[in-house]
């Protein structure tokens, strides 16, 4: 479950501020695929970072699972994104000195509580899943652009986590490859209860969320809700 | 004029090779608008990599203008780069301690037979025309990704080149802002005789061209010219 309430983000560069965000509000239910979308630079990124407890807000709260996370310091916000999140980032950022399979089993190391049985088998079947297995042992530099998306689509989902947050998860992949992806997102969905939050520019994955906020210029222009059609 | 003759190109992995392109033919006219399309992993940057002489072919050989350029070494290849060619990476490749500015200036301050009077003018022109002018005293990590994407097309065409590589130049844009982007391209086609070859992942970017060629693990598949249409 994730509240944003009256959410704004200003970078101040000089005597100039920029209103990345201004009173946003978002409500999304657990379990639910919901897609943000908007213009280039019209604040995706931005929410999906606070979401995503990569950032704070300006002013403005945001509850996450009963967590009032806006408060939280750093350390504080790195624990709960290991224990709570997983995040694809717009620019992947993989780890180039580790192999595919090593980028997508780090953050099982990083829960402390969890027992390692599984975990290989979890991390074959997750690479098998996105279509990189023959991929495992090279390096980020080693593969394809679309194959580093897929690999930090991985890595999101590794831990399990209680929401994924995913900012433009299929912008580099063709028609088939990103809706492999998405049906293995939709399948956590349906098994798990996982939430997933995405940004997206395509109207074919746009198609496929149950929820829709339209961002324009830092601001929430509309809230599509299909789920009665 | 690009020619591509038998090329092929693999990358050793201890004992495993990794055929990643495989007799793969092209002929390019001056002046055109080339897609190549494939899934993720067929092959489309590495066959932009060696159009765009960042790369050598296992074998075969690649005519640009009418220089082999399969057999230049390092620093010829990079003087031919930096007087013939533009490119846009699929991963932007933006220079973290330069600004927007900066960042597009770059390419002209490396040739050296230019002279600078209209430069300003014409990096000024090239980001209002993609849409970035009001970012571009920020640096690389203050904008969003499309931005980036943006900047680095920007980057790719102030030098006015020959021929522009781009590598999947819109995954990241809205549809608006990315027509905005193959507009300008096609203008700079019309009135320099620019030749464009790019890659994409979008069908109506796809649509724009007028010739395609179509990759699948290495091959080329299929060659369409649509200009009799
Ligand atoms: N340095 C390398 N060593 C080994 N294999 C490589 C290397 N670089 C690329 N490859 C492999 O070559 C194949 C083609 O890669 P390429 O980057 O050209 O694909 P692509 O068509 O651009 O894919 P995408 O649409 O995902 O960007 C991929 O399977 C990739 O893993
Ligand atoms: N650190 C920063 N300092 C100043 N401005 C910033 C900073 N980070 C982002 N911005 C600005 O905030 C606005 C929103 O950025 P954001 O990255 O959220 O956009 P976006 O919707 O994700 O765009 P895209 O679709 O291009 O990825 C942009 O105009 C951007 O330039
Ligand atoms: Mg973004
Ligand atoms: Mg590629």
């Amino acid at each position: 479950f994730v509240k944003l309430n009256n959410i704004y983000k200003t970078y101040k560069m000089g005597d100039v501020s920029i209103k990345a965000l201004k009173n946003v509000e978002m409500e999304i239910e657990a379990g639910s695929f919901v897609s943000i979308v908007g213009p280039s630079g019209s604040g995706k990124s931005t929410v999906l970072n606070l979401i995503g407890c990569l950032d704070q807000p300006t002013s403005g709260s945001i509850l996450i699972e009963n967590q009032q996370v806006q408060d939280l310091n750093k350390k504080q916000r790195a624990d709960f994104r290991g224990q709570n999140l997983g995040f694809v980032f717009q620019n992947f950022n993989l780890i180039p000195v580790l192999s595919v399979y090593e980028n997508v089993e780090y953050p099982l190391l990083m829960i402390k509580n969890e027992d390692s049985k599984n975990h290989r088998e979890r991390i074959l079947s997750l690479l098998d899943a996105v279509g990189v297995i023959d991929q495992k042992d090279k390096r980020p530099h080693q593969i394809s652009g679309g194959q580093m998306q897929r690999v930090a689509v991985a890595r999101a989902l590794v831990t399990q986590p209680k929401i994924v947050i995913a900012d433009e998860p299929t912008a580099n992949l063709d028609h088939d490859t990103a809706f492999k992806i998405i049906d293995l997102m939709k399948r956590m969905k349906d098994q798990e209860k996982t939430t997933f939050v995405f940004s997206t520019h395509d109207p074919k994955i746009i198609g496929e969320a149950e929820i829709i906020y339209t961002l324009e210029d830092g601001t929430i222009q509309n809230r599509e809700d299909r789920r009665d059609n």
